[in-house]
């Protein structure tokens, strides 16, 4: 464990925190991309299955738990509860998330560590599928505009994790002998790639005070 | 191949 790591993990989780604290305590899902929630659902719950059996850190443990715990509840809320469903933009939201999954399916089968071990698929599948997860909430917020502030934020958080692991898979790179993964470094490297527009714009509206909202052209 | 790192990270 690093600092880097540690601050991704903190990262994360606080863009779950954000993201309940605006669906759950706020009861709006104005902005919010389901497709992205659902995908992010899809993605923990398919690399964590390990959990079944792999017990080695009680950190990961616990954090894996939550993740799917978080995202499954965000879907849950956003799907059945009735102020969320009302303030969801379900025509907004159209990415056509099937051109993302079906690839990271093909590729997770292809290019992975163990050809022999179907959990190794499924552990790639998962990562090039988080790597293109943010792409629908992304464009949704591209359509609208405007960015409200805690949606801004959670966004923020959420490109910002991936970002700390890119600085964390460089400090394990430079200081652990053998340790290489390429899998997660170039899935890495795309998924913050996306995130470089909306960085910007982030640092721009929040140059004059954390509570503009974020201006997207 | 690389051996399977095992998957110590999130």
């Amino acid at each position: 464990m690093n600092i880097f790591r540690f601050l991704g993990d903190m990262s994360h989780i606080l863009s779950f925190l954000l993201l309940l604290h605006k669906i759950v305590g706020g009861k709006s899902a104005a902005g919010i991309s389901l497709r992205t929630a659902e995908m992010y659902a899809i993605v923990f719950c398919t690399r964590y299955i390990d959990l079944l059996w792999n017990f080695a850190s009680l950190y990961n443990y616990l954090l894996k738990l939550l993740f799917i715990g978080a995202s499954l509840t965000i879907v849950y809320f956003m799907r059945y509860g009735p102020s969320q469903k009302a303030t969801y933009n379900a025509d907004e939201d159209a990415f056509p998330v099937q051109y993302l999954i079906a690839p990271c399916a093909v590729l997770g089968v292809l290019i992975n560590q163990d050809h022999s071990s179907p959990f190794e698929m499924v552990w790639a599948f998962s990562i090039y599928l988080e790597a293109v997860a943010i792409l629908p909430q992304l464009f949704l917020l591209q359509k609208q505009g405007e960015v409200e502030n805690l949606t801004s934020h959670y966004v923020f958080a959420l490109g910002a994790y991936r970002a700390l692991y890119l600085l964390n898979w460089m400090f394990r790179f430079m200081t652990e002998p053998d340790y290489q993964q390429r899998i997660v470094w170039l899935s890495g490297l795309v998924q913050t790639a996306l995130y470089c527009d909306f960085f910007y714009h982030y640092y721009q509206s929040k140059k004059g005070g954390l509570n503009k909202s974020v201006k997207l052209p | 191949a690389a051996e399977a790192e095992e998957h110590d990270e999130l």
